[in-house]
């Protein structure tokens, strides 16, 4: 069980800091990004005790938790998750509305991120009421109410049979 | 693995049967209207995995069959009648997954809510326990207890101000 | 004490249903819109038990909060905040990224009712980043964060001076 | 009644002094990407007029005074050092918000905090309590108790969530 745990945190602790530089990183550059690290609080018997999360955005001086943004705690707690789910990957992500406190910049930076890890064995389902993240897709699925039938509705659309608009 | 497609049959707001493929594309989004049934879409996915109706807004699994009645007679009066209470609640639900493992096999996932809200787990439509059930899942390391492949609306930015001992016993789910 | 209460009770039950209605019916049209309505727990001692507010979104049939919507919520929670307002009507608002959980649609109706009810008395301050909702207002403070200085910042524009763009 | 202007002074992450008016809009957005500091200005009106500070994201209301320092030395080897530890923290704060009354007379509202950390209000630079400050703004409907005219980021939905008793409890403050 111990030796469990520690794979688990030592796996995570070394993907978390690439993650969320990754995450917040200037478009289209490898410059800047942030800062992000694990904590043990008791390194002795650590599935015993907590692990803090620590996360400084790009040129920022805060690390922990409640000094930040409610944007710049979004991208922190997704940088969390795509490293946890490193360790054991599920085959799927759904995610919804997590892009709700995202100004247009970190939308990018997530639809961004999203385009480039999906794949055959990372499959990500995203509910977005934001262009700039759901036109990145490969597919849509439009849900509305059909009123006469009291009932929701759906239709599909592969984006990838239409040209990329400029 | 992957998730192939849905179909859902009296779930929450989809009446009757409804069904959406997911295709070969590896990023697909969810979009409509508020209130257009996104997030039951979600609910959709959480349940046939096995997560529990707490999870899925709802105090019980029952109320997560479609309800077209309406409520009380004092709606009658609010919206002036004409909406007619023909439409009945339905008496069962069930959401069915089709899953594509890395090697090419189909699971068919089915979980079904009777109508007295007793809950009914099938593979590939041989009836199966719940237990069996999520270990053919974790199989896939889809690890229902820890959720973590699963974010509900609302949810994300509590991840990251979880406490210490929170996120310590997250990852010791995952390990 | 009894009185007061009764008083607040009354004059806010009898602003919810108009308020909602306006924030929910079809743009530009005095067409449909929900219903809302408070309940009193007991009616012999108000004080003593609670208050329940019952919204239903127009054309749906559910009128309890848990089985409402991200969208319909924030929208629900709006309609009762400014019939409260309305009771001892406090000279601004301060409404930080309400919006969030709003499709174009609903953010429309809250600039709409925003643009409607403001007025000397009725001073309105939102922080938003949904540019349906900023474009409306009378004036905008831009924020911006000085590197260097390491210090936020701000800027002042007046958008009444500015054409109206079609 | 209406609030003419607001000025900061060494508070939150607004370093010096930072002035904004609103002129004669009444209805005035606040815009600017993620972590700018538009919360923040959100605090500097709710701290002005008396909010405390568990309200505002703090542990103590010396939190809200600007911090520029680095906070420990591991960061240093993070950034790479490029950032000078000279910008100390700042010993004091202030706040101060113009408002004009209906009548057309103006009240300057100000509150300090001190470098232990204890707070200073004033109108038209008079020192007085908490408590007459508290009236004064309740002359104007502006009720600090209830706080039903500030709507912090992430708490709109559950305005329309709280329980019978909640909201029974929040009727009775402003009744
Ligand atoms: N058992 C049920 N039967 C019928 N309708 C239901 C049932 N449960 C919930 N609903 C309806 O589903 C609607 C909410 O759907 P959902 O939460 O999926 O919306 P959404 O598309 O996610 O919206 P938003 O963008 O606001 O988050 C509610 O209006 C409710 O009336
Ligand atoms: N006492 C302080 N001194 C200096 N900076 C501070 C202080 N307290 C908070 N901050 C900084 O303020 C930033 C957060 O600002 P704020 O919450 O106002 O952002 P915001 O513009 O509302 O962003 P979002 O759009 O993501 O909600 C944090 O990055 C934090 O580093
Ligand atoms: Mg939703
Ligand atoms: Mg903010």
């Amino acid at each position: 069980r111990y030796e469990l745990f520690i794979s688990a945190f030592n796996h995570i602790s070394e993907k978390i800091d690439p993650i969320y530089k990754e995450l917040t990183k200037a478009n289209n550059t490898t410059l800047g990004g942030g800062a992000a690290y694990l904590t043990l609080e008791d390194e002795d018997e650590p599935y015993l005790a907590g692990i803090r999360y620590h996360a400084m955005p790009p040129m920022k001086r805060f690390k922990d938790m409640e000094f930040l943004s409610g944007g710049e705690k979004t991208i922190a707690a997704l940088a969390l998750l795509f490293a946890i789910h490193s360790f054991h990957p599920s085959p799927f992500f759904v995610l919804d509305e997590v892009d709700a406190a995202l100004d247009n910049n970190n939308v990018q930076k997530i639809a961004n991120y999203i385009t480039k890890n999906s794949g055959p064995n990372f499959q990500f389902i995203v509910i977005s009421l934001k262009n700039g993240l759901f036109e990145k897709s490969d597919a849509l699925v439009g849900i509305y109410r059909e009123q006469r039938e009291n009932s929701s509705k759906t239709l599909t659309l592969d984006l990838r049979n239409y040209p990329e608009t400029a | 693995g992957r998730l192939v497609g849905l179909e859902l049959h009296n779930f929450k707001s989809y009446r009757g049967t409804a069904s959406i493929g997911f295709g070969s594309a590896n990023f697909t989004s969810i979009i409509g209207p508020n209130g257009s049934g996104k997030s039951n879409m979600m609910d959709a996915i959480s349940f046939v995995l096995g997560v529990k109706s707490q999870h899925l807004r709802s105090n019980q699994l029952k109320d997560l069959i479609y309800r077209g009645r309406l409520l009380d007679g004092d709606i009658e009066q609010l919206q002036d009648g004409e909406l007619d209470n023909e439409d009945l609640d339905s008496e069962t639900a069930y959401v069915m997954a089709i899953y594509e493992k890395s090697d090419g096999e189909i699971l068919q996932l089915k979980r079904t809510i009777g109508s007295r809200g007793q809950s009914e787990y099938r593979i590939n439509n041989k009836v199966t326990s719940a237990g069996e059930y999520s270990n053919v899942l974790k199989k896939e390391n889809i690890l229902i207890k820890a959720r973590n492949f699963l974010v509900f609306q609302g949810d994300v930015e509590q991840i990251a101000s979880q406490s210490a001992a929170e996120l310590s016993k997250l990852l010791e789910t995952v390990s």
